[in-house]
């Protein structure tokens, strides 16, 4: 069974892209963590002081693609 | 600024870094010189010292790798992520990776090695990524000129927790 339901209007590339980038660099920090792609969308939001939709709006999607460190945003 | 969990640090002023390749885009004697200037940054304000050894053991090994280059995190060619640095500790702690898919750069607005090497060894001195843009721990590379580059209050205050501050 899914526990993260892919928002209707995403493509499965978009959900996928985002799922390891936020696996990446916000990863779920204990195994019993559980936040909704949402939820994982917003933690980032607030780290880059983005507008908090937890939404994959342009903004956000701006942000994932720029050149970055490969260590994480959260201690993991 | 963020630290590690469980504050990493290492228990010495005197540390010892190796360069044990290069990457081609750039004369080796310009990567030596934008990995010292790197380092300098940070001995600037804190009691850290930085020695360069060429064989055998040192704290902090610097390389340049693409994609699975020997440590499971693997790059991810161009673009995106640029480089990586593990927190202070033993074997891979402290050690620094630069992916050389990248275009690295002396002074021009490619990848600029200096500013790149400068944010990973914060990471090799115990320093995580920070929120504050413009602080060089911030995650997402951008271009300062390298020649008028000042270390962000941030960033310091980061740094001198860890290790204190520069003594004359």
């Amino acid at each position: 069974f899914p526990t993260q339901l892919k928002p209707e209007s995403w493509s499965n590339t978009d959900f996928e892209n985002v799922k390891a980038y936020l696996d990446k660099f916000f990863p779920l920090v204990t195994k019993t963590q559980s936040l909704t792609l949402e939820e994982r969308i917003k933690e980032m939001q607030r780290f880059f002081h983005l507008t908090v939709t937890g939404k994959l709006n342009a903004e956000t999607e701006e942000t994932m693609k720029k050149p970055r460190c490969g260590v994480p945003d959260i201690a993991g | 600024y963020s630290t590690f969990p469980g504050n990493p640090r290492w228990g010495k002023t005197h540390l010892t870094y190796k360069i044990v390749n290069y990457t081609p885009d750039l004369p080796q004697k310009k990567v030596d010189d934008a990995i010292r200037r790197a380092f300098k940054v940070w001995s600037d304000v804190t009691p850290l010292h930085f020695h360069r050894v060429y064989n055998g053991h040192a704290d902090i090994v610097i390389g340049f790798g693409r994609r699975e280059h020997g440590d499971g995190n693997p790059f991810d060619g161009r673009g995106n992520t640029l480089a990586h640095a593990f927190a202070p500790g033993q074997g891979l702690g402290g050690d620094a990776h630069f992916d050389d898919d990248e275009r690295w750069s002396e002074f021009s607005r490619e990848v600029n090695l200096f500013l790149v090497a400068a944010h990973e060894f914060g990471h090799s001195l115990g320093l995580a990524h920070s929120n504050v843009r413009g602080a060089l721990m911030y995650p997402i590379y951008s271009y300062v000129n390298p020649e008028t580059f000042r270390l962000s209050e941030d960033d310091k205050r980061g740094i001198q927790k860890l290790y204190g501050k520069f003594m004359t």
